[in-house]
C-alpha cells in the first residue's frame, strides 16, 4: 500500500524524519520540509556524521557539504567544503533561491552565507579536537594518502611525491605552506 | 551524512543532502553528498533518491540519478536501489554505501552492500499509513 505525503531519510534520524513531517503538515513545501529536515540533524550532529564539530580534516577543521534539489523544477543549490557557517543545506537553498548558479564551495561559499544573513562562526567542538588529536598521537592513521613519503600507512606528513622534486617545486610548496598558514 | 526525499500530496518531490563529510580528509576533499545526482535526485515526474557512505566511490556512478532513471522506467523503488548497488559493486565490492528511493506514488525502498560489520541498514519513514515516524531495516544485498 502506498500513501502520500511521504518522508524516507537515511538512517534513523528520527528528529528529521518528525521536523520534515510536520513542515509538510503545516503546508508546507517539499522543499521546505527536506531543508528543514536535514536541518534538524546538522543541529543535533546527527550521529557526528552531520553538521559542526565532526569528522575534522587533516588540519582539524571541520567542513560541510549540503544540497537540495526540486523535482518539479529540476533546480538545484549546493555547497560543498563550506567553512565556518553551521547550517549547510539552509545556505544550499539560498543558492537555488538568490543566484543562476547550483554549487558555491570553500571559503566563498562561506562569503555568500555571509552575505545571505548566516552566521560565521567556528565549527570546532571539544569533540572534533580530541577526534583530532588522538588522530595525530596516532601517527594520522587512516589517511587518504598513498605511493608518498613517509609512508602513509606508517607516519603523519608532510607527505610528498617519491621521485625528487625539483627545487622550483619544492619553492612552490614552501610558498603555498605560507601563505595557508598565514591564512586563519 | 543524512539523505532525505519528500513525496508530497499530488506526487511533487524533492531531496536533499548534509554531511561534514569523511574524517581526517584531506583538506578540500569533497564526496558525493552536494554533487546532485550522486548524494541526491528529485524528478517529480518519477522519482527521487538519496546516497550516503564512501562518498570518493559512490559519486563515480551516479547512484541517485541512476535509481530515479530506473524508476522512471517502471522499476519497483526498492528494486532500483538494489540495481543502484549492484552496478556499484562490480567495480568496488566491498564500498560501504546504501540508497533510499521512492516514486511519485509514494512507494519506497532502500538498498545497502553488504560488507562486514554493515549487514542492515536503518532508516526512517513517515506517511499517512504509519502513525508516527518509522524506523525501518533492509538487509544489505
Amino acid at each position: 500500500a502506498t500513501a502520500l505525503p511521504l518522508v524516507i531519510n537515511t538512517w534513523a534520524f528520527r528528529k528529521a524524519a518528525e521536523t520534515a513531517w510536520k513542515v509538510l503538515q503545516l503546508g508546507g513545501s517539499e522543499l521546505d520540509a527536506v531543508e528543514r529536515g536535514c536541518s534538524q540533524c546538522e543541529i543535533d550532529q546527527c550521529d557526528g556524521s552531520v553538521g559542526y564539530g565532526g569528522s575534522p580534516d587533516e588540519s582539524g577543521e571541520t567542513t560541510l557539504d549540503a544540497m537540495i534539489m526540486d523535482g518539479n523544477t529540476m533546480e538545484v543549490g549546493a555547497v560543498a567544503d563550506l567553512r565556518r557557517v553551521k547550517n549547510a543545506i539552509g545556505v544550499a537553498r539560498k543558492v537555488i533561491e538568490y543566484t543562476k548558479h547550483t554549487l558555491l564551495v570553500g571559503e566563498s561559499a562561506s562569503m555568500f552565507a555571509v552575505r545571505m544573513g548566516f552566521p560565521y562562526e567556528d565549527l570546532t567542538t571539544p569533540k572534533s579536537l580530541s577526534i583530532y588529536s588522538k588522530w595525530l598521537n596516532q601517527s594520522c592513521q587512516p589517511n587518504y594518502w598513498k605511493n608518498v613519503v613517509p609512508d602513509s600507512s606508517k607516519s603523519c606528513g608532510p607527505y610528498k611525491r617519491p621521485e625528487k622534486v625539483s627545487y622550483k617545486e619544492e619553492q612552490t610548496i614552501k610558498d603555498l605552506q605560507r601563505r595557508v598558514q598565514n591564512h586563519d | 551524512t543524512i539523505g532525505m526525499v519528500v513525496v508530497g500530496g499530488s506526487g511533487t518531490i524533492a531531496s536533499g543532502t548534509s554531511t561534514n563529510g569523511a574524517v581526517h580528509k584531506i583538506p578540500g576533499r569533497v564526496g558525493d553528498s552536494p554533487i546532485a545526482g550522486a548524494g541526491a535526485y528529485a524528478d517529480s515526474t518519477a522519482g527521487g533518491a538519496a546516497a550516503t557512505g564512501d562518498g570518493d566511490i559512490m559519486m563515480r556512478f551516479l547512484p541517485s540519478y541512476q535509481a530515479v532513471e530506473y524508476m522512471r522506467m517502471g522499476t519497483d523503488p526498492a528494486v532500483a536501489c538494489q540495481r543502484v548497488i549492484s552496478r556499484i559493486q562490480k567495480y568496488a565490492p566491498r564500498f560501504f554505501g546504501a540508497v533510499i528511493c521512492a516514486n511519485t506514488t509514494g512507494s519506497y525502498g532502500a538498498a545497502c552492500n553488504k560488507i562486514p560489520g554493515f549487514t542492515q541498514f536503518h532508516f526512517m519513514v513517515s506517511s499517512p499509513l504509519l502513525s508516527q515516524p518509522t524506523e525501518q531495516v533492509v538487509d544489505c544485498i
